[in-house]
Order: C-alpha cells, then structure tokens, then sequence
C-alpha cells in the first residue's frame, strides 16, 4: 500500500543523489524501486523523465555508460 | 526483477532521448 512506502521520488532526493556521484538511469531506478515507493513502473519512469528535465544534469560516459552528475 | 528494470531503464531513456 502507498502508505508502507518508504522512499519518495521527488526532485530534491534524485539532485541529492545526483550531487554525491555520477549515476545511470538503472541506478537511480534502483534508488527509487517501486516496492518502496509505491509508485507504479509507469509513474516511476515518468516521474524521474521530468525530474531529470527539470534539473537538467551534466553527463559523462564512464565504462561506456551515460551518467548523470550535478555539482552543488 | 532485472528484467523490470531494464525496461525501465530504456523507457526512461527513450523519455530522455528526446530531450537530449
């Protein structure tokens, strides 16, 4: 039930992360997982595409995978 | 499952894609 949820996708928790160290999609998926946000897989996508739109992070590759990163 | 996951993933890149 939402009400066991845990975490909370929100724009402050994804630029906290995002602050500490370059991250993928997966690993903020993994992050904000659906078990304990109570967020559906849908929501949970279209939650963190507009999020991540708005804060508009900086990306590198590293090991060939895009990461996203924020400085402070 | 990891399967989800990589779902997700490239749904939400593909949101992402057409941003960037």
């Amino acid at each position: 039930t939402p009400s066991s949820s845990d975490v909370q996708l929100t724009e402050e928790a994804v630029r906290r992360y995002l602050i500490r160290k370059p991250m993928t999609t997966k690993d903020l998926l993994k992050k904000f997982q659906t078990k304990r946000t109570g967020l559906s897989s849908e929501q949970t996508v279209n939650v963190l595409a507009q999020i991540l739109k708005r804060l508009n992070p900086e990306r590198k590759s590293i090991g060939d995978k895009m990461h996203f990163y924020l400085t402070e | 499952s990891s399967s989800e996951a990589d779902k997700m993933a490239a749904a939400l890149e593909a949101e992402l894609n057409d941003f960037m």
